[in-house]
């Protein structure tokens, strides 16, 4: 089980649709201050559920849809695909590919301005769903397998009851 | 409950002793429960000790020093409660070339069980990547990408790139 | 009190707009009150938009942007209420090389005027000082000074230090 | 006026004598993770008095003292001495160089186990009269001339009504 891809459509600093192509083993990821390296493990965070939109550097989830940039007009919607390997069959569902598809769209109707669709290989899910799959493989948005820029100063300067419960969550 | 706790702790506490020592070379470095009689009612600390240096509290050590202690704490996590992929988002800001290097080593080593994504700035750490992914954006603040990044094309400072001296 | 604090914002917010839109490449920044008829009753906001994109909170900006704000603010405070010398300690830990480099050229020209001392672990940054010294210990804690460090001395990740790999 | 040179013994992680001295310029300062270059800036703001000795990284001015090492024995006293380029008599004092001295003994007599000590050219002073005669060259502890390790992070986690506070000091 490996993530092979995250396809990105408007979201943050993405225009129109990007993708990104990983191998399985150890990618580097480089380039300029503020050229789009962590909305990028942002878009995968989106995906997996963070606990709050504080994670993905977000006053409210439409911070998260493409925001027109200097002159231009924002988009209306945002969309991030994660395409998992399942050839080993680690997420019991039976294909050899998972596409976890989340969707936030503006919306006049909802109090919040916006509504959030969730999807499994195109047919439509709940969050709940997807962590439920992704445990799977040992993905949560809570563990310590995705470390955020600015962390790891975070585990030294915390209080030494939060570092303990970081341990009693693992547990 | 308290169980379940005890069994995260020394497990944790292990990887954490072995990885710290291998990362340090060689310092020694252990978790403490303020309270172990009912570890829920107190906090827990860090200990490290670099080669050649007395004990002390993680609040005296350098910023790369802890940059590598927090590192160890979060390797020691990962080996008890393995995932499919882990992310490091600039992880080794703090850190010298030297201990950049260090890190990348070890997540090279990891990489042969499970996908690691590591975004770095530092060649140093950079070169012990499988494949490189450039992100850049063109003055317009629009994210491209670029897939297969060469890393001879990252101009590092000692390249004179047009030398503004 | 109130006038003394007006004399100060506006000649610091001046500084920042000229200081942000230099080491930015034309970006634009601002410092902008809460409630500017009784400053005392609200904080104080940095408003800074990054060439090419739209005016955001600085908490959405990334981590190198940040820095840039942040050391552009420190700049403007230096220039309102000037000092014989001045340290950074490690001030570019998240700027990427290009960034590293307009830092450092800035504390150059301004090293005219006054002392400035930095702390850095990049060569991008280091190649601008007068004078270079090195600091190390040999394993035992202990810390030597070498007061003539060269900078070709300084191995970077690019040059085979017998290579790891 | 200039920072001549730094001379620190048995401060932090300096054993025995070191000096270290400095251009009227811009000095670049390198070496490996925990050498020792921030001790330099806490020997520097220790003399020039700052508000806590959480500033210089330390639990109490006793830990200041080199603490001998993995097998050694710790050291009874530390000394720091600033000497500045007065050539310019920013500093209303007659000579060409102003040696500021701060020293810390340990000591049975105190219940904080140890003494503080001022000197200005040999001659005991206190921390009042250092910070006086700083004033004229535009030094103190708490304005933004020394940017500490982590500080510029600061700058932007800081609250809005703490960023005020910045401005309000230096009217
Ligand atoms: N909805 C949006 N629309 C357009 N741009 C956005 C949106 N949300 C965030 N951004 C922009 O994305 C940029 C941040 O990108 P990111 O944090 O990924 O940079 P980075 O490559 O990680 O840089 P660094 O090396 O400094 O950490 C910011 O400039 C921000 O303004
Ligand atoms: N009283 C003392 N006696 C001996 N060593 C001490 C004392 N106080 C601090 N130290 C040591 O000094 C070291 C920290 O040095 P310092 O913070 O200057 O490193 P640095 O060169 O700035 O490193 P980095 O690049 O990681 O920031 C720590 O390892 C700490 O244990
Ligand atoms: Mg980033
Ligand atoms: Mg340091």
């Amino acid at each position: 089980m490996y993530l092979k891809e995250v396809q990105m459509e408007n979201f943050k600093s993405v225009k129109g649709q990007v993708n990104v192509r990983l191998n399985s083993g150890f990618t580097g990821i480089t380039g300029p201050n503020g050229s789009g390296k962590s909305n990028i493990t942002d878009a995968i965070l989106f995906v997996i559920g963070p606990k709050s939109s504080k994670a993905i550097r977000a006053g409210n989830l439409l911070d998260l849809i493409w925001n027109g940039g200097e002159h231009g007009k924002p988009a209306d919607k945002c969309r991030v695909t994660l395409v998992f390997d399942n050839t080993d069959r680690t997420m019991p569902i039976g294909y050899d590919e998972v596409h976890l598809t989340r969707v936030i769209k503006r919306s006049k109707e909802n109090k919040q301005g916006y509504s959030s669709y969730f999807y499994i290989n195109g047919n439509k899910s709940t969050l709940k769903e997807f962590e439920e799959l992704l445990s799977y493989a040992g993905i949560s948005s809570s563990g310590y397998n995705i470390v955020q820029q600015g962390d790891v100063t975070g585990i030294v300067k915390m209080g030494a009851v939060e570092r303990r419960r970081i341990l009693e969550n693992i547990a | 409950k308290r169980d379940g706790f005890f069994r995260v702790f020394s497990a944790v506490n292990e990887n954490f002793r072995r990885v710290y020592s291998e990362v340090s070379g060689g310092g020694d470095g252990y978790l403490e429960l303020e309270n172990p009689d009912s570890p829920f009612e107190g906090g827990m600390h860090i200990i490290a000790r670099p080669r050649g240096k007395k004990v002390t509290r993680i609040e005296a050590l350098s910023g790369g020093e802890k940059g590598l202690v927090a590192l160890s704490f979060i390797f020691a996590i990962q080996e008890y409660d393995p995932s499919a992929f882990y992310i490091f988002d600039e992880a080794d800001q703090n850190l010298d070339s030297l201990n950049a290097e260090i890190m990348a080593r070890r997540i090279k080593i990891s990489s042969s069980r499970a996908q690691f994504l590591m975004v770095s700035l530092r060649k140093a750490a950079l070169k012990y990547a499988d494949d490189l992914i450039g992100v850049t954006s063109l003055g317009d603040g629009v994210t491209r990408i670029i897939q297969q990044l060469d890393i001879d094309s990252i101009v590092e400072p000692d390249e004179p790139e047009g030398s503004v001296e």
